[in-house]
């Protein structure tokens, strides 16, 4: 089970743009 | 071709498309402590994007729970201080009814946009940081 911190950064890094 | 840093004076979303951009400007906000207002901007997207997946109703409760008590619940936080009262009262509401909705954060999105377009993004052109990158 995820930690919030954990759930939470995974959520803002799937928003970045992926490297070019 | 235009170098990133040139595309990145253009508009915060030519920034924020660039991850060296956001690296950049992220350092910029940390220093004037208010990195938390690019995190929100980001999370408030990557929720949109899970609900938008075929996902778990409760990883979805749980983190639009865990993006209201990080960024909005202290309404002492950068983040909070910069979104209105009537904003923040509906997505506690959406929250209290379990009524999870792939937009719930969006006008809180779009209140912290304007205050980084407004604010910080212009003052991030002018910085040291972006000054002696460039």
């Amino acid at each position: 089970i995820d930690s919030e911190d954990d759930l939470l950064q995974e959520c803002i890094s799937s928003a970045m743009p992926k490297k070019k | 071709p235009t170098p990133p840093y040139l595309k990145w004076a253009e508009s915060l979303h030519s920034l924020l498309d660039d991850q060296d951009g956001i690296h950049l400007f992220r350092k910029f906000l940390k220093q004037e402590d208010c990195a938390d207002m690019l995190d929100f901007w980001f999370a408030c997207s990557g929720f949109r994007k899970l609900d938008a997946s075929e996902g778990n109703e409760e990883k979805k409760v749980k983190l639009a729970k865990a993006i209201y008590k990080k960024y909005i619940q202290d309404n002492n936080g950068i983040v909070s201080r910069q979104i209105k009262p009537a904003t923040k009262s509906f997505i506690r509401d959406c929250l209290m009814r379990l009524h999870i909705d792939p937009a719930m954060f969006d006008q809180a999105q779009t209140e912290i946009q304007s205050r980084m377009e407004e604010n910080t993004y212009p003052l991030f052109l002018k910085s040291d940081i972006y000054l002696e990158y460039t």
